[in-house]
This record gives structure tokens, sequence and C-alpha cells, in this order.
């Protein structure tokens, strides 16, 4: 359980990074 | 059936979604019961620090977009990723003292649904005003369609069709890389299938003025005001086949919105 609430939160964590790549994008 | 309704977004969110899932299960199941939950004060700060950028970055947007709808929308989907990311915060916090607490397993599984369920509301809104460039593309072009109505000679049909190729193109692209986004394969043939049938009705729309342009400019007297008006109905019809066919298109786009 340590690897999957781990791995959760950083995938969570890089997922929202890459929204934002997504909205500055889309922005530009 | 997909999940998330254009293969961007499946692609951003579906490892967060299988992740979620797959932890919601293990605990429903009771696979974990008894077992500690090690301090995540690390992880969580990192989603912390993203989400605070994501808000940031998303109200300069909502500050400097012309579109009403997302300016609307977009803030309660930053509300809802910010009290997600407060749960996740307020879970690591409990966990440090108490590495067995429910309550705080209970919290990472609220917040992390919170925030698929708020980056998803965000990329929805982002996604539905890329539609809507879309569609205001289309409406130009339904709108200089009925310019054909006086269209009577052959120069005039000339600079129609030369302000027509550019909209048509252009419409023509974001519809094709719109089809190439969408998951639903039925959606997509339906888009895919009204583009075709407007392709195919453009050559026969520009066809008839042209016959009709060519009468007109070759001042065929025998021409009576009644075959005039008939000609001219006719090609008004072939545009007015055109607009429901490009409009269901359209609707089309939306079908995974629900």
């Amino acid at each position: 359980i340590r690897v999957g609430w781990e791995l959760l939160l950083t995938t969570i964590a890089r997922t929202i990074n890459e929204i934002e790549t997504q909205i500055l994008t889309r922005d530009a | 059936m997909p999940v998330f309704h254009t293969k961007t977004i499946e692609s951003i969110l579906e490892p967060v979604a299988q992740q979620i899932s797959h932890l919601v299960i293990m605990h429903e199941e009771g696979e974990v019961d008894g077992k500690a939950i090690p301090d995540l004060t690390a992880p969580v700060a990192a989603v912390q620090a993203a989400v605070s950028n994501l808000v940031r970055v998303g109200k300069e947007t909502v500050q400097t977009t012309e579109d009403a709808i997302m300016r609307r929308d977009m803030p309660p989907a930053f509300i809802k990723v910010e009290n997600a990311c407060t749960k996740l915060v307020q879970a690591a916090l409990m966990l440090k003292a108490d590495p067995y607490s429910v309550q705080a397993r209970d919290y990472l599984i609220d917040g992390s649904r919170g925030i698929l369920s708020g980056t998803s509301d965000l990329l929805l809104t982002f996604d539905e005003a890329e539609v809507r460039k879309i569609i205001r593309v289309c409406k130009g072009i339904l709108e200089y369609l009925t310019v054909a109505e006086v269209v009577e000679s052959m120069e005039d049909l000339i600079t129609y069709t030369k302000n027509l190729g550019p909209g048509m193109t252009k419409m023509a692209k974001m519809i094709d890389e719109r089809q190439q986004e969408l998951t639903h394969q039925e959606h997509r043939v339906m888009l895919v299938n009204s583009m075709n049938t407007v392709k195919e009705l453009l050559p026969v729309l520009i066809s008839g003025m042209t016959k009709m342009a060519k009468m007109i400019d070759e001042r065929q007297q025998e021409l009576t005001h009644q075959e005039h008006r008939v000609m001219l109905v006719n090609s008004m019809n072939t545009v007015k086949e055109l607009l429901p066919v490009l409009i269901s298109g359209l609707c089309v786009l939306f079908c995974g919105h629900g």
C-alpha cells in the first residue's frame, strides 16, 4: 500500500502539472 | 464504451483514474485493514504545489479569456481541486500522528477522487471552449452560405467562392482534427459523414450558381421572371440542405459532454 498511495500521489502531481502545461499551450 | 470523450483527456486522466479505482477496491475489500499507511507528507506537498500552480495559471486564463462560459465554469473546478487538495493535506497530517487512522484513509480516497473530478471538470471546460471555437468558424460559414442568395453574376460568383474557400478549408481542418480526437467511434463516424456530405454538396451548390450566373450574364431574354425565380429557389434549396447537415455534425461534438 505504501507504493500504492505514494505512486498515486506522484501520478496526481504529474497529471496536474500536465494539465497546467495544456492550459498554457492552449492559452498561447 | 470509453469513459473520457477525447483522446487528450483520456491520456491525461486515465492513469489517475485507474490507480484510484485500484486503491479504492483494495480498501473496500479490506485488503489493507490493520496495515499502517506511511508518512505521505512529501508526495502530498508535491500535489499541493502542483495544484497551487494550476489554479494560478487557470485564474490568469479566466481573467484573459473572451469566452464567457469558460469564465463561468472554470472557478468551480478550481474550488473542487483546492478542496480535494486540502483533504489530502489533512490526511497526511493525520497519518503522521496515527499511521492506522481510518479517517485519514477515507480522506485520501475522497481527496484523490475530488482531484480527479475537479481536473476532469477543468479539462472539460477547456475542451468545450475548443469546440465553441470550431462552432464559431462553422457559423461563419453558414452565414456566408446564405450570401449565395444574392450572387447573380460570374464576377460575384468568383468573389463568393474566393471568400468561401479559406473558411471551408479551415472548417474541414478543424473538424478533421476533432474527429481524430474523439474516443467514441459512432461520434467520429457521424462527424466524418456530415463533413463528407458538406464536401459533396458544396460543388453542387457552386455548379448550380455557376449555371445561373452564366445564364444571367448571357442575358438570355427567353428566361422569364418565373424561370429565374425557380432557378434561384433551387439554388437556395441546396444551401438549405447544407445547413441541417452541418448543424447535426456539430451537435455530435457535444455528445461526449452529456
